[in-house]
């Protein structure tokens, strides 16, 4: 599903010191894996993720989506693929303060220009989502009204609510408890049994366990690839 | 050095259903101390820490600091604690988007209203701060051109540069790597052995294990306390 190719990502900061974010990566994950990203803080997880998301370009090589270079497809293709194609769990969240939970939730589905369902059916599909995380006594709050693992749930249901086949989670857990975590990855293997294609970046070891495989990265770089534990 | 009496923080959204954020709080912390608090998402922990670091009021009951009732210090005497007294490190960084790792991390000594230090050596004690957290290759990046974790540790960092004896710590590992974590604990450890009072929320218990104490919350309220660990 996922190809990349001498991946390059380079900034211009500081007198010209050029940043590596990401120094030449190499790798493809297939339909239906479920994979892990771990690395020191500063290694281009996010940078790589920002790619794969098509929220970002790179600066150098190819990444190949179901088949197709991404770098090829008009700004609505990449609109409509990062809608209905891709569910992406930001490590900051990027929740829209003027916003509700709910409503919040709810973008996916007003975006989407395959059919539109009724507007009641699609806030019952978003009170569905909290729900499913845990929010359903939540659902009026503004984000500055809730905790940071509550706004980092929401952003979890937002990213979930169109089913998408391609999930790209930054850190799903690094604000959750044990207990609200283990829901969370459960989520995540409910998905995965369903035929999701998942990539979760992690600093947690027992999280990264979850996948079938673990794809370690320093400076930009890719260091081991290693498939073990639950596949 | 800290004792909160009986403290509530209610708000009031959704149709009235009031939400006891803080439902009945009762604990102490003595000059010294490094206790950890841990609990669900949603259970009151920063709304506790907010109190504490003079940033919130509470709804009923007392946050007794240093033997004052904090209720009753004017604004400009709560801006000198936050300052002077008080670092905090905050769940989601709150650092300022327009200002440089370097100029984050000075603020707090232009805000200091005692004897002010010239411009050069305020620079040269954050390029320090910032090398201490691993970040001073980093100084002039701004927070939108750094990394989930080199932003926590600039946070970090800022919270630290005044030297303060309370600590104030929600989540401070959340977004690091084991490496930068082991870092960021040691230098917790470092400033509590010459003397610092540390308060740190996290739901990670191999963090909350270097605590000499672990308090866990539960619906606004305490619900176990308990010494034993490191101490
Ligand atoms: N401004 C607000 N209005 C309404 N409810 C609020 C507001 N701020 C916080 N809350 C609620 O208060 C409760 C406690 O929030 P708090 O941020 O203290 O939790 P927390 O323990 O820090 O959680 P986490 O581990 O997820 O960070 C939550 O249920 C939250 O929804
Ligand atoms: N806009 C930018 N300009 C300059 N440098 C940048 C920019 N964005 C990111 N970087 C740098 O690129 C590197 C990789 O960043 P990235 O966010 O991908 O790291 P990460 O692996 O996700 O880290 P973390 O685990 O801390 O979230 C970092 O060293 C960062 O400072
Ligand atoms: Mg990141
Ligand atoms: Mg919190």
């Amino acid at each position: 599903l996922i190809e990349v190719k001498d991946l390059k990502k380079v900034y211009g900061v500081e007198e010209d010191s050029a940043v590596y974010a990401l120094d030449g990566m190499n790798a493809s994950v297939d339909r239906g894996e479920f994979a892990a990203i771990m690395g020191p803080s500063g290694s281009g997880k996010s940078t790589l993720m920002n790619i794969l998301g098509c929220l970002d370009t790179p600066s150098a090589g190819q990444y190949i989506l179901d088949g197709r270079d991404v770098s090829g497809l008009s700004k609505d293709d990449l609109a409509d693929v990062r809608n209905q194609k891709i569910g992406f769990i930001f490590q900051s969240f990027n929740l829209l303060p003027r916003l509700s939970a709910l409503d919040n939730v709810m973008l996916p589905l007003l975006y989407d220009t395959r059919e539109a369902q009724p507007q009641e059916m699609q806030r019952q599909r978003a009170i569905a989502a909290l729900e499913s995380v845990g929010l359903g006594h939540r659902t009026g709050h503004h984000p500055n009204q809730l905790s940071g693992g509550q706004q980092q749930r929401v952003a979890i249901a937002r990213a979930l609510i169109n089913q998408p086949p391609l999930i790209l989670a930054d850190e799903p857990t690094g604000n959750l408890d044990s207990r609200s975590s283990v829901e969370i990855m459960d989520l995540l293997h409910d998905l995965h049994k369903q035929g999701a294609t998942i990539v979760m970046v992690t600093h947690e070891p027992d999280i990264a366990r979850h996948a079938g495989r673990i794809l370690c990265v320093r400076d930009g770089r890719l260091i081991s690839d290693g498939r073990g534990g639950n596949n």
